[in-house]
């Protein structure tokens, strides 16, 4: 079994869960554990969204699927298997993604591989609610990634060096 | 008409309820 990809994602649902979708797609075999936890929590906002359209349904039930065959295959990963686990796991993967933007910009490189790295390292933060309250630092620095990684793409759009 | 609109959401919420019962029982340690 297949995970649901991007393009089977329903209308009512696309705006609020397709960046999960494809982080976890672009970790499925670099980093398993940040792919379940992307789906789980993809599955979780869709559900609060729509789960009564026969698309949305659909769609959910092939990701509950896919999410329950995953956590299966993973069973040694402690990550999968213990949430408090999984929590450490995303939040120093997302950490570890700020700090390389965060170095980068400072070192002046500006590239899209730095925004891309914005991105994910706040989209991980997202997904890191799943498991309660964000605490005020990573709060913090969700913001400040979303905010640099727009800003540095307009800096590149318009010409402009970013300051 | 109405009869047949009752089971279909019925059915349609004993699904969402499915739904629910497997994503506790995912995250479930």
């Amino acid at each position: 079994m297949s995970a649901p990809g991007i393009a089977t994602i329903p209308p009512s649902l696309k705006g609020a869960i397709q960046k999960y979708i494809r982080v976890a797609v672009e970790h499925d075999k670099r980093d398993p554990v940040i792919a379940y936890y992307c789906r789980l929590y993809a599955m979780q906002q869709a559900m609060a969204i729509d789960k009564s359209s026969p698309e949305a349904r659909q769609y959910l039930v092939s990701l509950m699927d896919f999410l329950e065959k995953s956590k299966n295959q993973l069973k040694d990963e402690q990550a999968v298997h213990n949430e408090i686990i999984g929590q450490a796991h995303v939040e120093n993967y997302a950490l570890k993604l700020f700090l390389y933007a965060d170095n980068e910009d400072r070192a002046g490189h500006f590239g899209k591989n730095v925004i891309k790295a914005f991105l994910t390292s706040s989209l991980l933060m997202d997904v890191l609610t799943t498991f309660g309250d964000l605490s005020e630092d990573i709060e913090k620095n969700r913001k400040y990634a979303k905010w640099k990684a727009l800003y540095i793409n307009k800096c590149i759009q318009s010409g402009e060096t970013p300051i | 008409g109405s009869a047949i609109g009752a089971t279909g959401s019925t059915q349609a919420s004993a699904e969402q309820d499915e739904l629910s019962q497997r994503l506790a029982k995912l995250r479930q340690m």
